[in-house]
C-alpha cells in the first residue's frame, strides 16, 4: 500500500514543485515505485519531466471529474520507477466546478485507492493556495512535507499552514501527519537564511529533516530541458542534496 | 482619479508583495498619494508594511462583503503619502463565499470607487492563483504590472497569465492594459537569468521595464521589521533598483 505523500505550503515559490520532481526522481532512483501526481494547474512538475503543456491532452483533471479512469492518465517517464499523472490547463477551473459536487474533499483520495497497491510512494505537488484543490490531497494524503524557503515571508505562513493541517486532522483526514519541514534554497552565506533555519529547528526539533536543499542554480536549469535533477546534474549539489532527502525518508520508514 | 494596478502573477514567490510595497513606498518618496491594498490572504504587504497578523482585527475583507465602509480600515504606515488596507486572515475564506453572490467580480471595483480620488496611485497585491480574488482585482485596476521571476518555471506560467487579462480585457474589464512586465530577483551572474531576461525583452519588447530588481538580500530581511526597503537600506540595490521603477512609471505618465 503506497505511502502518499502531500507537497503543501500556500506560500509561493518556497520549492514544492522542486522538491516533489527531485525526491520522486531521488525514491525511484533507490528502486522504490513512484507516482508523481500534478494538482497544480500551473502544470510545472509535468513540464520539469518532461510533459509539456501543450502535449498534454488529458491528465488528473480528467479523473477527478470523473471523464476518465485514472490508468488511462498515468504516463511513464525516462526514469524507471517513476510514473507521473499531468496537469492540464482544465485544472484551472476545478476549483469552482467542485464547489456544488458531493463529497467534494474527497475525490482525489477515492481515484488515488484504486492505484495504491501499484506503488510504495505516490507523491501530490499543490498549488500555492489552501483552496478545495489542496483540501483533497490533504485529504487523500497519509503525511503532509512542508518544503520552507529559508526567508521571512515564508516563516509567517506556516502557522497557517499548520492550522490547515490540524483541522484537516479532526475532520476530513484523522490519520493525517506531518512528514517533516524541509528547509529549501539555504544559503549559509546569509544570516537571514541561518536565522530561519535556527529558529525553525528549536521550535519543531525532529519535525524538521536534517536534510538541508541548498540553493543550486542547475535546479532551476534542469526543468527547463524537462530533466529531474538526478539525470540533469548528479554529481550537483542539488542531486546530492535531494538523494540524502530520499534515503532520509526511506530510513524513517525502515526501508533500507 | 488614482491609476489602480493590479500586482497579479499566479506563479508563486516571483516578487509580488516585494514589488507592492517597495514600489509604493517608491512612488509616495517621490510625492505621490499612495494606497496599498492587500488581497493576499497570507497578508504578507501587510506585515511587510507593519501590520502583523494577530495585530489586524478588520481589513479589506470587511469591506468586500459590506460589513464595513472602505474608510474605517486605511491604515497609516511610518511613510508620508502612503496608506494600507491590511488583509485578515478571513480573507482565505472570500473566495468560497463570493461564488454565490451577485456580480462578485464587482466588489472590489466597486469600494475602490469611493475613495479613488484620494490617491494618485492604487496598488492592489494579489495572492499567487488565478481565482476570484484575482480576478475582482483585474477588474478594478486600470493596468496590471507583472513581476516575473527570471527562472523557468516562471516564464511558463507567463502565457496563462497574459490569456486571463485578455479575458478580463474582453469581458470584465475593457479598458484593463499591461503596465508593465519586471524582471526580478535578477542575478547577472547566472546564465538562465540573462537568458531569460533576453528572451522576455525579444518577445515583448518595451512591454518590459528597463529597471530590472537585482537579487538583494536586504530586500528578504526588511520585512523582518515591518518596513519597506526605502526605510530599512535606502542605499541598497534593492532600494535604488525600486526607486528607479518608481521613476519609471512616473515618466511613462508625463509626471515629473
Ligand atoms: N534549491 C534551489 N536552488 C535554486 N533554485 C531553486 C531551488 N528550489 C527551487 N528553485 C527555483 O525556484 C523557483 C521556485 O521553486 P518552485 O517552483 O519549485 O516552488 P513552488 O513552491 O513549487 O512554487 P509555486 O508556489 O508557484 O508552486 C523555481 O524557478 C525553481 O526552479
Ligand atoms: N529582488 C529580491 N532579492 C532577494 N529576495 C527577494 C527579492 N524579491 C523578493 N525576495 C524574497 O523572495 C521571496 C518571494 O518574494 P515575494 O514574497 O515578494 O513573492 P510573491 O510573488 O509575493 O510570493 P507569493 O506568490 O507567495 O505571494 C520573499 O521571501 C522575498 O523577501
Ligand atoms: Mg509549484
Ligand atoms: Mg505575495
Amino acid at each position: 500500500m503506497a505511502h502518499i505523500l502531500a507537497l503543501s505550503n500556500q506560500k509561493g515559490g518556497v520549492g514544492k514543485t522542486t522538491t516533489a520532481v527531485n525526491l520522486a526522481a531521488g525514491l525511484a532512483r533507490y528502486g522504490q515505485r513512484v507516482l508523481l501526481v500534478d494538482l497544480d494547474p500551473q502544470g510545472n512538475a509535468s513540464s520539469g519531466l518532461g510533459y509539456a503543456r501543450e502535449d498534454v491532452t488529458m491528465g488528473i483533471y480528467d479523473v477527478l471529474m470523473e471523464f476518465r479512469d485514472i490508468d488511462s492518465v498515468r504516463m511513464p517517464t525516462a526514469l524507471d520507477n517513476l510514473e507521473v499523472i499531468p496537469a492540464t490547463v482544465d485544472l484551472v477551473g476545478a476549483e469552482l466546478e467542485l464547489v456544488g459536487a458531493e463529497r467534494r474533499e474527497y475525490r482525489l483520495k477515492k481515484v488515488l485507492n484504486r492505484v495504491a497497491d501499484d506503488y510504495d510512494f505516490i507523491l501530490i505537488d499543490c498549488p500555492p493556495s489552501l483552496g478545495l484543490l489542496t483540501l483533497n490531497t490533504l485529504t487523500a494524503a497519509n503525511a503532509v512535507l512542508i518544503p520552507l524557503q529559508a526567508e521571512y515571508y515564508a516563516m509567517e505562513g506556516l502557522g497557517e499552514l499548520l492550522r490547515t493541517i490540524h483541522a484537516v486532522r479532526k475532520g476530513l483526514n484523522p490519520e493525517l501527519v506531518r512528514e517533516g519541514i524541509l528547509v529549501t534554497m539555504m544559503d549559509g552565506r546569509n544570516k537571514l537564511c541561518r536565522e530561519v533555519e535556527r529558529q525553525v529547528r528549536h521550535h519543531f526539533k525532529e519535525g524538521v529533516f536534517e536534510t538541508v536543499i541548498p540553493r543550486n542554480v542547475r535546479l532551476g536549469e534542469a526543468p527547463s530541458y524537462g530533466k529531474s535533477i538526478v539525470e540533469y546534474d548528479p554529481r550537483s549539489t542539488g542531486a546530492q542534496a535531494y538523494l540524502a532527502l530520499a534515503r532520509e525518508i526511506l530510513q524513517r520508514h525502515g526501508i533500507s
